[in-house]
């Protein structure tokens, strides 16, 4: 799974999401990519987001609407609830991460796993590429 | 006001010391194109729509991702792509599920929610849509790498493990 989320000048978010699905996958299996409001979501009222990983984790606990419900409905700060949904997710036996940003610029990345093929760039950032979760 | 790109290209079991060296490379090197692709976009006052489906479709034609060309095979042995886009303006959005034939699966959810009454298509029926919006088609061959197959044949070869069970290649 691939996955972007950005935000541009004039305030306005965005996420995008793709991916191939797990290997030997059956019966039509879907993940969480393509369902709005689980592997993807973006709101100019809180945050974009994309994520990857267990994709029946993500779609059960919706977790892509949940972080921005939570940023719109508590005021919560993202690095408080992108904890809070990892934590979440590990409880239900979840494996995976998101990327996301609010309008605001707050850029980060949560991750359960070993690692994560990450990257980010801003106006004021030199681009980072990561991949191991030491990095 | 500034602006921001992420980009993600999997989570899973990469531990340092034990992906390949090539393997890391080809990960850095594609991930860096596809920031460059989104950053050009912002740095000229450009939307956060349009970086994040461009900084996307770099890495779909990546095969060293989980996405079209880079897709994992289904138990049949055939390529079927997801994807979704979504606008925080005005919370619009864009999904294809099970397509076969689109080279760029996140340009076709954006034809979606630009294009039509809906938010979600999925099989035949995405993959018609696509054609009749004059998306650029791909057959199952450009999908299908080597690495890919010799996965699906090792999950088949354990038919212990049911096709979630080992979670271990998507």
């Amino acid at each position: 799974t691939v996955g972007a989320v950005a935000v541009d000048e004039a305030g306005h978010v965005a996420a995008a999401t793709s991916t191939g699905g797990l290997t030997a996958k059956r019966w039509g299996r879907i993940g969480d990519s393509p369902l709005i409001g689980a592997g993807t979501y973006a709101d100019d009222r809180a945050a974009a987001i994309s994520c990857t990983g267990s994709g029946e984790h993500f779609i059960r606990l919706g977790l892509a609407h949940e972080l921005c419900a939570r940023l719109r409905l508590c005021g919560d700060e993202l690095s408080i609830v992108e904890q809070d949904l990892i934590a979440e997710l590990g409880r239900i036996g979840g494996k995976g991460g998101f990327i996301a940003v609010t309008p605001e610029g707050d850029a980060r990345w949560a991750f359960n796993t070993p690692g994560m093929y990450r990257g980010r760039v801003s106006h004021d950032l030199e681009a980072q590429i990561a991949i191991f979760g030491d990095e | 006001m500034g602006w921001t790109l992420m980009i993600h290209g999997g989570a899973g079991s990469m531990r340092r010391g034990q992906l390949a060296e090539a393997d890391d490379a080809a990960g850095r090197a594609g991930l860096s194109a596809a920031l460059e692709a989104g950053a050009a976009i912002l740095r000229d006052g450009g939307s956060a729509l349009d970086a994040v489906e461009a900084a996307v479709k770099v890495l779909e034609d990546d095969p060293a991702f989980n996405a079209g060309r880079g897709s994992v095979f289904t138990w049949d042995g055939r390529i079927e792509c997801d994807a979704a886009i979504m606008d925080g303006r005005d919370r619009n959005a864009g999904a294809v599920a099970g397509v076969t034939a689109t080279r760029h699966p996140v340009s076709l959810a954006r034809e979606v929610m630009a294009n039509s009454a809906h938010v979600l298509l999925s099989a035949a029926g995405a993959d018609a849509f696509s054609k009749e919006h004059g998306l650029e088609q791909a057959d199952q061959a450009w999908f299908a790498i080597p690495e890919r197959r010799r996965q699906l044949d090792e999950m088949k070869a354990r038919p212990e493990g049911a096709f979630d069970s080992g979670m271990k290649y998507g």
